[in-house]
Formats: C-alpha cells, sequence, structure tokens
C-alpha cells in the first residue's frame, strides 16, 4: 500500500502543472527508498522529463511495495484542482490499484474531500541517462530565465545560449529582427537566489526550440533558482530543485542545417 | 534556424 501525505496540496499541484503539457500519460514509480520518480518523454522525443519526489518531500509516506501509477495527467491534474494549495493533500493507493485516491483536508474547517482517479496501463520505454561530465554548468533565479524564454520567443522560435567564463548571452533571431540578452556572474550575497553562478569547463553555444524552453520555464513556480548544465552537440539539462528531490527537463538541441 | 535533435541519438532505451 501506498500513503503519501503532503504538507501542502500546493507542491504536487505545482509540479503538474509544469510537466502536463509536455507528457500526458506517465508512470509514477513508488518505492519506500526512493519516494516517486517518473520519466517521460515528449512525444517529438526532444524533451524528456525526469522527477523526484524523495519521501523528504511527504510529511508522512509509506510504501510496502514498489508501485506503478499509470497517470493521464490531465486527469490527475482536474482532481488537484479541486482542493485548495493548503490543504494537506494525501494519495492513497492498493498494492494492485486500478485508482488512485486524492485527499483533500483543510487546516482550519473540518472539510474533507475524496476523489478516486483511474489508472491506466501506460507502455513507456525508459532511457539511460548516463552522468554526463557537462562544459559548463550556469545557476540563475529562475524567473528571470522564465522572462528570457517568453520574451526571446516572441521574437524567434529558437534561442542561442553562449556561454563564455564572463558571461552568458542568449540570442534570439527573427523576422522582424534579433535581440540578445548578456548576463554576467554575480554573487548577492544578502538574496544568494538572486546570484548569477557560471561554472565553465570550456566555452558552449547551442541553439534550443523557444517552444520547449517555453514548456521548461512551466516549473518556475517550484523553485527560486534553476541550473542550467550544457554540453556542446548534448542535450542539455535544466534543474528545478524541489524542497527533497527534483524536477529536471533534459532538452536535445537544435543543429545547424 | 536549425534542425531539431531527438533525444534517442544520446540516450540508450533500456
Amino acid at each position: 500500500m501506498l500513503e503519501g501525505k503532503f504538507e501542502e496540496a500546493s507542491l504536487l499541484k505545482k509540479v503538474i502543472e509544469s510537466i502536463k503539457d509536455s507528457v500526458k500519460l506517465c508512470n509514477f514509480n513508488c518505492s519506500q527508498s526512493k519516494g516517486i520518480t517518473v520519466q517521460a518523454i515528449d512525444d517529438s522525443r526532444v524533451l524528456l522529463i525526469a522527477l523526484k519526489i524523495d519521501s523528504g518531500s511527504f510529511q508522512e509516506f509509506r510504501c510496502d511495495r514498489d508501485l506503478v501509477l499509470g497517470l493521464d495527467l490531465e486527469s490527475l491534474s482536474k482532481i488537484l484542482k479541486q482542493g485548495n494549495n493548503e490543504d494537506y493533500l494525501t494519495i492513497i493507493a492498493e498494492d494492485s490499484p486500478d485508482s488512485l485516491l486524492v485527499v483533500f483536508e483543510d487546516k482550519k474547517k473540518d472539510r474533507i474531500s475524496e476523489f478516486s482517479l483511474k489508472l491506466m496501463d501506460i507502455d513507456s520505454d525508459v532511457l539511460t541517462i548516463d552522468d554526463m561530465e557537462h562544459d559548463c554548468s550556469i545557476t540563475m533565479p529562475a524567473y528571470e530565465f522564465a522572462k528570457i524564454a517568453r520574451d526571446m520567443k516572441t521574437l524567434s522560435e529558437s534561442l542561442q545560449i553562449i556561454i563564455t567564463k564572463d558571461s552568458v548571452k542568449f540570442n534570439a533571431e527573427g523576422q522582424i529582427g534579433s535581440g540578445s540578452i548578456i548576463l554576467k556572474p554575480h554573487t548577492d550575497m544578502e538574496k544568494p537566489d538572486e546570484s548569477i553562478k557560471i561554472e565553465l569547463n570550456q566555452p558552449v553555444v547551442l541553439t534550443f526550440g523557444a517552444k520547449y524552453l517555453n514548456d521548461i520555464v512551466k516549473a518556475t513556480a517550484l523553485s527560486s533558482t534553476v541550473t542550467i548544465k550544457l554540453t556542446d552537440k548534448a542535450p542539455a539539462l535544466f534543474e528545478y530543485r524541489l524542497p527533497s528531490g527534483y524536477l529536471r527537463y533534459y532538452l536535445a538541441p537544435k543543429f545547424d542545417d | 534556424g536549425g534542425v531539431q535533435g531527438r533525444l534517442d541519438g544520446f540516450f540508450k532505451v533500456s
């Protein structure tokens, strides 16, 4: 049996809102040691999502035996919208479940709401992602990256990222013109999450589809910072830290014709 | 610009 209680429903709500537009169906793997893990790839096979909600993200977590919950995220999202952000949220499943029980508890009122979501058998291949060495890594405020991804998409369907040891440059060239934003590393002692950190083994220039970057920044509400790891001619990793765990996106770059 | 790459070229299916 699985029983996981979140202190606040908002965490799972934000996670599902962050991924449901990229992947519709996915398997949630549940185990006592790893908590909940998900790997899912979008239909175009360009964007991969790797989610880990450690048991530390829950107020209470027990999973007697390993379980796979096949979920339609659109349906789960509808059910999660029934609860308030501050409610306790408990998810419960039997050992061979055909449904997931979702329970919201209002902390002040004596109100308990229960929903049952039908589960599905989902066939999905799992990709092996080795721990890669990256050419460079940037950590920056998540909202700042989101603004760049959204603003630059209005100019071009591609966004080029150029990293050198003393700057990161976002470049967009489109029909109406072009634009670039340059950020320099700095440390904000009072608000560390406002800092921009660049770690560099070698400079990198990569181009990504603006559409996919805009899917990724839907995770902005989850974390104050985002870490972007880039390697020449390889998928980029965008990581949002959870209180205990992470949401990672792997995005394949674009190549010159 | 450019041709969109796919993840299959980089990650193995297990």
